[in-house]
């Protein structure tokens, strides 16, 4: 563990109830290669090191801790407090439908995060309405359908052949209509980097005025989330996101990444396939999972 | 990179960044640097391009090894099991090597072992259809094992040269998952000679350490003897088929740069490593 790793360290030095820069150097070192070994981005990690720096040096050890204990409490409150932020709840539109839209990397889980949105809506006694947005993966449609059919929840679809934006438009004139509280948006994967398909994102959002655009983001993805959380949040102005498969042993660093680069606070997580596998998001959780 | 001009530490940890940026890891990363500073000093190294170039060699020499080709060569019918964590290609890969074996004159039939999730079941029926492959299936929640065989039993029959077999997503720590797949290949194992003759792993080029973990686990599960790395399309560059190559030492056969059926590609190291530091 990382205390094991910074007692170590801190056995060749001679702390004195406070901890010196070159305590803290040292302890830095590792707690960087901790940091870069969960998957934290190159440079959320070296800014993040810094303020541990200032925060440490000089800092009294308390007298129930070792410095190493000292360091590591430092350091996950710091980045407790870096990934918590805000009460990361859902918004809820003042006029219902409130529209909520998943977006993502291919993979990442948009289509089975968007079912258990559904599911816990519904449990809230709620009526969401689940849309097929997804025109271009094979059986796209089917597979949000048959997770509909599971829940026995609504899944409003126009087929493949009809433009996303307009399947959009036509959700939440049918969710006006029939006074459903949430529009949940399952949509295609896409690169950050395909500008042809950033731009059909825009514009459904735009068109269906979201309330929610939420990035869905596989917890095993490495330095690559930075990139790829900055280009959607620039291009469509995120307001949350969702992380997924954390019921594996993936350290998860990218949940720092992602939220030290947008700002956005986490809001679920997925705990498995089944529908039933969303939790609310916990940073004194996450922190200690990425140092682990 | 290297404003200075020089080889210096600057220098050596810019080469860190750019190594750690791409997903190689910080173990794998310190071991190549240091392999490189001891090469330059024999060496004698002067100019920082000699260095890239010196990385660039050593780490085509840990990829480079083994042929990327599949196992085609034999009686009929080749077996090939493909298997991965969620989400990460498998399927799309799948439909993508059926079209590129029927470009070579080879008929294909797919095994449709995603019992378990929505719709993959018609997922892996359109790609068939789009690669013209013939395919075998039975009702979602079905035995995987018994659709491979199945499917193993299908094409031998038929006299079909290459059998794929699609598997349900799953993370490598769910053990009664590893036990599945495991008991796949020895279901296989039991109906053809030599088979599976691929078991193709798919690593997403997202993905971080934990493909490290993913290797390791399934190939404690299944005999793999083979990597794709898909997505390649993306900005991740895919540096952990590096410390995954040094956990199972199988090579990387293919890459996926797409998603469209032509959008699988032949390994190239060379290639490969350019773009790494690209
Ligand atoms: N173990 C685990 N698997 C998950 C989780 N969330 C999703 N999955 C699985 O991940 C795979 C991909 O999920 P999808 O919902 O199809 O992902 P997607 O983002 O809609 O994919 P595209 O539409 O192709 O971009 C499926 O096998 C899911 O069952 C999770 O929290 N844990
Ligand atoms: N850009 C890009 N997308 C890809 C590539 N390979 C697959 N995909 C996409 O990744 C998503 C997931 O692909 P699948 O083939 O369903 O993945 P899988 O591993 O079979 O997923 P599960 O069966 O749910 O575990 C789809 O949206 C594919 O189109 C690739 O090389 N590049
Ligand atoms: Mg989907
Ligand atoms: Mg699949």
């Amino acid at each position: 563990s990382l205390t094991e790793k910074l007692q170590q360290a801190f056995k060749k030095l001679r702390g004195k109830g406070i901890l010196s820069e070159k305590d803290v150097s040292e302890a830095v070192r590792e707690v960087r290669l901790a940091l870069l070994e969960a998957d934290v981005n190159y440079k959320v990690v070296k800014e993040f090191i810094g303020k541990i720096r200032e925060r440490a040096v000089g800092q009294e050890v308390m007298k129930s801790l070792t410095p190493a204990q000292q360091v590591v409490k430092i350091v996950s409150e710091e980045m407790t407090e870096l990934m918590g932020g805000a009460k990361s709840s859902l918004v809820v539109a003042d006029k219902p439908p409130t529209v909520i839209m998943l977006v993502g990397l291919q993979g990442a889980g948009k289509t089975t995060t968007a079912a258990k949105l559904a599911r816990y809506f519904r449990n809230l006694g709620r009526r969401p309405l689940l849309v097929a947005a997804d025109v271009y993966r094979p059986a796209a449609v089917q597979q949000l359908q048959s997770l509909g059919e599971k829940l026995k929840l609504p899944v409003f679809s126009m087929g493949e052949k009809v433009e996303p934006v307009n399947i959009v438009q036509g959700a939440v004139k049918r969710a006006q209509k029939e006074g459903y509280d949430q529009v949940i948006v399952d949509t295609a994967g896409r690169l950050h980097i395909n500008e042809q398909l950033m731009e059909e994102l825009k514009r459904m959002k735009e068109t269906a005025e979201a309330h929610e655009t939420l990035l869905v983001v596989d917890a095993m993805t490495g330095q690559d989330a930075v990139k790829v959380a900055e280009a959607f949040h620039e291009k469509l102005g995120l307001t949350g996101v969702i992380l997924t498969k954390l019921d594996g042993d993936t350290r998860g660093g990218a949940a720092l990444s992602v939220k030290a680069v947008t700002g956005c606070p986490i809001k679920f997580i997925g705990m498995g396939e089944k529908l039933e596998a969303l939790e609310p998001f916990y940073p004194e959780r996450m922190t200690s999972r990425i140092l682990g | 990179i290297n404003r200075s001009g020089k080889i210096d530490e600057e220098f050596y940890e810019e080469l860190e960044e750019i190594l750690i940026s791409a997903d190689v890891g910080v173990k794998t990363t310190t071991e190549l640097l240091e392999n490189v500073r001891e090469e330059v000093l024999k060496k004698r190294v002067k100019e920082p391009a000699k260095v890239l170039d010196i990385i660039k060699k050593n780490i085509q020499e840990i990829l480079g090894e083994g042929t990327s080709a599949l196992n085609l060569e034999g009686v009929p019918p080749r077996v090939f099991l493909v298997v991965g964590v969620n989400g990460v290609g498998k399927t799309t890969t799948i439909g993508k090597l059926a079209y590129f074996l029927k470009q070579k004159g080879k008929t294909v039939l797919l095994a449709a072992g995603d019992t378990f999730r929505a719709a993959a079941i018609e997922q892996l029926e359109e790609w068939s259809r789009r690669a013209g492959a013939q395919i075998i299936k039975h009702q979602e929640g079905a035995d995987a094992a018994a659709v491979a065989f199945d499917a193993v039993r299908a094409a031998k029959s038929r006299m079909i040269d290459v059998v794929i077999i699609d598997t349900a997503g799953r993370l490598q720590t769910k053990k009664n998952l590893m036990a599945e797949v495991s008991k796949i290949q020895r279901v296989v194992e039991k109906e053809v000679q030599g088979a599976p003759h691929e078991v193709l792993l798919i690593l997403d080029a997202t993905t971080g350490q934990n493909a490290v973990s993913q290797a390791r686990l399934f190939g404690e599960a299944v005999n793999v003897t083979g990597l794709v790395l898909s997505k390649l399309d993306g900005t991740a560059k895919g540096g952990i088929v590096i410390a995954v190559r040094g956990e199972l030492n199988v090579p990387v056969k293919f890459i996926g740069i797409g998603e469209q059926i032509g959008d699988l590609r032949v390994f190239n190291s060379e290639e490969f490593v350019k773009a790494l530091f690209g």
